[in-house]
């Protein structure tokens, strides 16, 4: 959807 | 091997049922520390976080860490066999691909045990760092509910914004506009009816609905929700598992187009 980010850019992986 | 009994065994189909729309396979990780879930939805907009604690359980052994790959669907199929009161122990071997789940009635007249099968899942785990956040605010989880579900009939997306003045939730579609304020109500007769806001600094924050209202689906595991929010990052909305435990929801903020 327009403007939604995903959850992925503000928790690290790992 | 693992060996866990849960004297309140509802406990574990209200979780399941709180996040089996968001996510469909996940991972149970078992270890120590009693048991943990983290998944994200199929659209990675969300992520949720479980962690019920080892001392949570009148009976809880795990040898070493595992984890179990299962079907959030058929597993709340099995836990829907137990009955409301039935006390649940939950017991696999290390390098078993099954878990065995037994349904102990309270007055130990029935008891009934089903076996679910393991499955392999790829899932990342992310690192979720500890956030001061500007506003947190803790209403009845009811009241929660309530306002997702009317603010969801009228429009998609939902700005949060939290003052001094309170805690508003706007939104707008096609039938028009509509705002909700929470204000702090710290003198309810009763305390499943207050309302805690702690401000630090005034935050504004715009979500879809439809996760919000998603995760008012864990209502029936606690009397409190409490949103936690802090500029441009997820908000943070957490029931407590009485004092067993928490599932955490994190939903990234939607950004102007």
């Amino acid at each position: 959807p327009p403007g939604q980010q995903s959850i992925m850019k503000f928790f690290s992986k790992g | 091997m693992l060996e866990a009994r849960l004297v309140q065994g509802s406990m574990l189909r209200k979780v399941v049922d709180a996040v089996k729309d968001l996510v469909s396979d996940a991972n149970i990780d078992v270890s120590s520390s009693g048991f943990s879930l983290q998944a994200m939805d199929t659209s990675h907009v969300s992520l949720i976080a479980m962690h019920l604690r080892a001392d949570a359980f009148e009976h809880f052994r795990c040898d070493r860490p595992m984890s179990m790959g299962m079907s959030l669907a058929n597993l709340a199929k099995v836990l829907k066999c137990a009955g409301s009161d039935d006390i649940v122990t939950l017991k696999a071997n290390d390098d078993g691909d099954t878990v065995t789940f037994m349904f102990e009635s309270p007055k130990e007249d029935r008891v009934s045990d089903f076996e679910l099968k393991l499955m392999d899942i790829d899932s990342e785990h992310l690192g979720i760092p500890d956030t001061d956040y500007c506003a947190t605010v803790t209403m009845p989880a009811g009241e929660y509910a309530r306002i997702c579900k009317d603010l969801s009939s009228i429009g998609d997306t939902v700005v949060i914004s939290a003052t001094k003045d309170g805690v508003k939730f706007t939104t707008s579609g096609d039938v028009g506009t509509a705002n909700v304020t929470v204000r702090q109500n710290t003198t309810a007769d009763k305390k499943e009816d207050q309302t805690i806001i702690d401000l630090k600094e005034p935050v504004a924050l715009t979500f879809a609905l439809r996760y919000l209202t998603s995760f008012a689906k864990a209502t029936p595991l606690a009397t409190h929700v409490t949103l936690s929010m802090t500029r441009e990052l997820p908000v943070m909305v957490e029931y407590a598992i009485q004092d067993m435990g928490h599932l955490r929801f994190y939903l990234a903020p939607k950004i102007e187009d």
